[in-house]
């Protein structure tokens, strides 16, 4: 139906995946457990580097919306980091080796990471 | 979000979900699409990880992200992840964090670590259950045999219920999206009805990857929100995962 919902008869013969509701595959990366946690991610995030950072941006660009003075991204920036710490092994470490790597701000990584939880807010 | 697991006639277990995700975080107006589920798109990666050269466990996830949302462990287990919304939520969570109550897991980090610790799908159902949380969620689990698919449905502390597959009762199939499967949806998002009308049409005899595909690429379970389909066979150990678009018109959830 052309109005919401929207909903449609049952598709068929979608797969193999073709047509406009496919835009394309996913690449394979291998994560290394046997590697220190901090180096784990960093084949996957020097390929991903700039789809996270404009990622980050979006975000940013949001939490400037609804806080243009830049202060709630100033509280990411230097409370997050100090939340690292508190993570669980391994994911304090994971996280501090994506944000060396793909030189986004250690803090808005974590948030990145930990968002569901703060989503509900 | 939007999981499956279903048990078709020989007994194998196949499992399927879109991953939606970017409600109400930015719209842009000229694409008609939601800027952060856009943004997430080139970030969706398929994951070996591997250990002593093994593969410990596979996953479909967005690249930074240390967590699980999708995940499978090779002939033993696949698992997915939808959210649940409650007062009771992860901010909550969050703020017992910070003031030093820290005995509850943040949700993708206890993903993270049933993919990789757990050795069966009673290993990983009891993990799920009965681990203390940060934030309410629903876990979706597929097993290696007969009868063995599950959707717990997790409040912060304790496990409020545990659907099961039972073909005797004709339920060859357990799907979640985001509302406890006991209550009708929200009227405005009930992505469940069609879901469900597309897998009855599909029937247990004729349920497969490529149906299972089917179902969740068709609008409204399919969405503008949706950023990826995984399909994943757990007898196979087989994982894929296609990104996705759904153009004009299409519910914006």
């Amino acid at each position: 139906q052309f109005i919401p919902p929207y909903t449609e008869d049952c598709r068929t013969g979608m797969y193999p995946p073709n047509g406009p509701t496919f835009r394309g595959p996913v690449s394979w990366y291998t994560v290394d457990l046997d590697l220190p946690p901090s180096e784990r991610w960093t084949a996957v995030i020097t390929e991903k580097k700039q789809d996270l950072i404009s990622l980050i941006q979006a975000i940013r660009n949001l939490a400037n919306a609804f806080v243009p003075s830049g202060k709630l991204i100033e509280l990411v920036d230097i409370a997050l980091p100090l939340m690292v710490n508190t993570l669980p092994s391994p994911f304090g470490e994971e996280i501090k080796g994506i944000a060396e790597v793909s030189g986004v701000p250690l803090g808005e990584v974590v948030l990145y990471n930990i968002f569901y939880e703060v989503f509900t807010v | 979000c939007t999981s499956v697991v279903a048990e078709d006639e020989k007994g194998n277990l196949l499992h399927g979900r879109n991953l939606d995700f970017g409600l109400f975080m930015g719209w842009d107006v000229k694409n008609k699409s939601w800027i952060i589920s856009e943004k997430l798109k080139p970030l969706v990666v398929n994951l070996d990880f591997r250990k002593n050269n093994q593969t410990v466990f596979k996953s479909t996830n967005f690249a930074g992200y240390v967590g699980m949302l999708t995940g499978i462990k090779p002939h033993t287990f696949t698992l997915t992840m939808n959210e649940r919304f409650s007062l009771d939520g992860g901010y909550i969570g969050i703020l017992e964090w910070i003031m030093g109550q820290r005995d509850g897991m943040w949700m993708s980090f206890l993903t993270r670590s049933v993919l990789e610790n757990a050795t069966s799908y009673e290993g990983a159902k009891r993990q799920l259950a009965e681990t203390k949380m940060l934030a309410p969620a629903y876990f979706i689990l597929g097993g290696n045999q007969r009868g063995q698919g599950c959707i717990i449905t997790r409040s912060r502390q304790h496990s409020i219920d545990v659907l099961e597959i039972d073909v005797k009762l004709g339920r060859w199939y357990v799907l979640e999206t985001n509302y406890d499967h006991w209550k009708d949806p929200f009227f405005l998002d009930d992505r469940r009805t069609p879901a469900m009308k597309c897998m009855n049409q599909t029937t247990q005899a004729k349920i497969s990857v490529s149906t299972l595909y089917d179902v969740l690429s068709t609008k409204p379970v399919l969405n503008k929100l949706t950023t990826y389909t995984a399909l994943m066979q757990v007898s196979e150990g087989k994982l894929e995962s296609y990104i996705r678009d759904c153009p004009s018109p299409c519910m914006p959830w």
